[in-house]
């Protein structure tokens, strides 16, 4: 399960934000516009999404907090996810699993597994090991709950077969 | 490969019909793999019929707002259950929902979550007292999003978050 | 009807930068033609760009879900103010609003309550007790529509409407 | 403005009922698959919608009511919809304009203009004049808010034209 997140510069998360997350069920909530989705795009790009469009943006550095009145635009993004792996479910050898992703103005991107560099498909292998994929089911984006009866029946299928 | 898939979505359809009649307290649903023209199993599509509960079988097309949202979930669900996932993150799914579907959705949520960790992001009061944990997201300096813990007391009518309890 | 199209377009505008900041409580928008191949005005595509208050100019595609309901209803009602219509039907708009934009929103459909009349479906509470009049649809009878008039005590927690109002 | 609004047999609405619409704002609540939208797509309906897939049906006579556990299927959809004209606005001498659109399992429709048969472009002209198409923006269906952020610049634009 997840542990905890963290966030730096990523989008609307100018300054270090930690997010704990305990078992049960959590509601994330406040106004429109304050940042929730934000926190759900951060979970979806440390797991490795390549798409820049499915995290709203166009290019990949779009992620990096871009300025506000009061502060200047960030050099650099990234996220850690830290994941309690207690029970082994991710197939690395740790009680806490930690991965990172950095992105600077460049373009530049780094990798982190547990503090070691690494390459993003291996951040995105360890979660496919256990069925979380960014194209998958585990994470509902807003206003696509009804993905599964809007996709063809084609579409449907590929989505299962991830499943299978 | 290809009885895995047959396998993995008879376990789904078993699933989705439970879990359909769960969240709708009634009616039915299933899983049906499309005639395809090669007759190749690894080839055809998948179609989802229901009916809820006290209605006729009709196309999918004529379903409200709510029903498509708890008929999707029900299909989900049933996903995890066949293919546990140990974290699920939700982003207003509740949207289209009344306050009695969401208690229903929250119950069955709870079913889950000794294997599947729920992150819900929600305007719903329905949702967020039927949640274990608040976490408040706020934008108070303009343009820079920092996060509170909330109790639910704190959360006003017009969903501001009394900064009281910023942690 | 080159001139006609670039003189509503400029009448929209103008009523969309106010609308948007009265919805917004602030913030900047406008409406842009864009460069045609053919540099004909009837040919050009239309942009719509927007900045909500305190944050900085950004891809509209990162704007948040009640950001863009919003934006959209500024655009909306420009297009009314520039072209009255003496009706309008809302089918829950406001699912991704929060309590304080369903306000906003509610007290500017009011500004134009003189000359359109505005039927809007709701699940939101906010929105039912902004509204002059709550009619309610009731399935009683499994599969069979009824309307019942309301009165905002009757609807209850769950969104099921009491009985006892019958009309 | 909208005087009322009577459905039979259209979709949900098996038996004969009649909506008053009063000036002001008019929130229109029930539970999750009670028949609101479907009141939205009988003032589509009437207006003149030519799209089964408008109404979300897949063929027009998927409007009429198809039956349920106590009742049988009916064999006609009518949409009566008043509309109060005494500023005029409709191009037409009636204090009260009654627009009546039917139709048959066989797919046979009829059209109604103040009870004298009439064609459904003379229903449509008639709404067009007041700027109420019903591909316009007079009625935003339930999802749809956002369809002017969603849809192309070409596509926007044409809108505007309707508006124009
Ligand atoms: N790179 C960036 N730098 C700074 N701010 C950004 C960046 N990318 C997006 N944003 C801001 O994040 C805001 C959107 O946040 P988000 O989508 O998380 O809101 P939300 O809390 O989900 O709201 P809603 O309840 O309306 O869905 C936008 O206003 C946008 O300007
Ligand atoms: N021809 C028909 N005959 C009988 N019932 C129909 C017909 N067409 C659609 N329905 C029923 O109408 C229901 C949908 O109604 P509608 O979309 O108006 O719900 P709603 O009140 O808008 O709900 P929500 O709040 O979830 O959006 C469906 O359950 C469908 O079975
Ligand atoms: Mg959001
Ligand atoms: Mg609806």
């Amino acid at each position: 399960m997840l542990k905890a997140l963290e966030l730096n510069g990523f989008k609307s998360f100018a300054d270090r934000t930690r997010l704990e997350f305990p078992s049960g069920i959590t509601a994330v909530v406040g106004p429109n516009g304050s940042g929730k989705s934000n926190v759900v795009d951060a979970i979806k790009w440390v797991l490795g999404s390549q798409s820049a469009k499915a995290l709203r943006g166009s290019e990949m550095t779009d992620v990096i907090f871009s300025g506000s009145r009061s502060r200047k635009q960030a050099n650099a993004a990234e996220v850690t996810l830290s994941f309690d792996n207690s029970a082994r479910i991710l197939d690395v050898d740790d009680e806490v699993v930690h991965v990172t992703r950095r992105v600077l103005r460049s373009g530049e991107a780094e990798y982190l597994l547990n503090r070691e560099v690494c390459r993003l498909r291996d951040i995105r292998e360890i979660f496919a090991g256990i069925g979380v994929t960014t194209g998958a089911y585990s994470i509902i984006e807003q206003g696509k709950v009804d993905a599964l009866l809007q996709s063809s029946p084609k579409e449907r299928r590929l989505i299962f077969e991830e499943a299978a | 490969s290809r009885d895995i898939f047959v396998q993995t979505l008879n376990l789904v359809r078993g699933h989705f019909q439970e879990l359909y009649r769960s969240l709708f307290g009634g009616g039915e649903a299933d899983i049906i793999m499309e005639e395809s023209e090669t007759d190749d199993v690894l080839e055809c599509g998948i179609e989802i019929v229901a009916r809820p509960p006290g209605k006729q079988p009709r196309s999918m097309s004529l379903l409200s707002g709510g029903e498509r949202t708890m008929t999707c979930v029900a299909l989900l669900l049933a996903i995890f259950r066949s293919r546990p996932t140990p974290f699920c993150v939700l982003d207003e799914v509740d949207a289209a929902l009344d306050e009695a579907n969401i208690d229903r959705f929250v119950d069955v949520l709870r079913e889950f979550m000794s294997s599947t960790q729920f992150i819900v992001i929600t305007h719903s009061k329905r949702t967020m007292s039927c949640s274990d944990t608040l976490y408040g997201i706020t934008m108070q300096e303009s343009g820079i999003s920092k996060h509170v813990s909330v109790r639910f007391e704190d959360v006003s009518a017009d969903g501001q978050i009394r900064q009281s309890v910023q942690s």
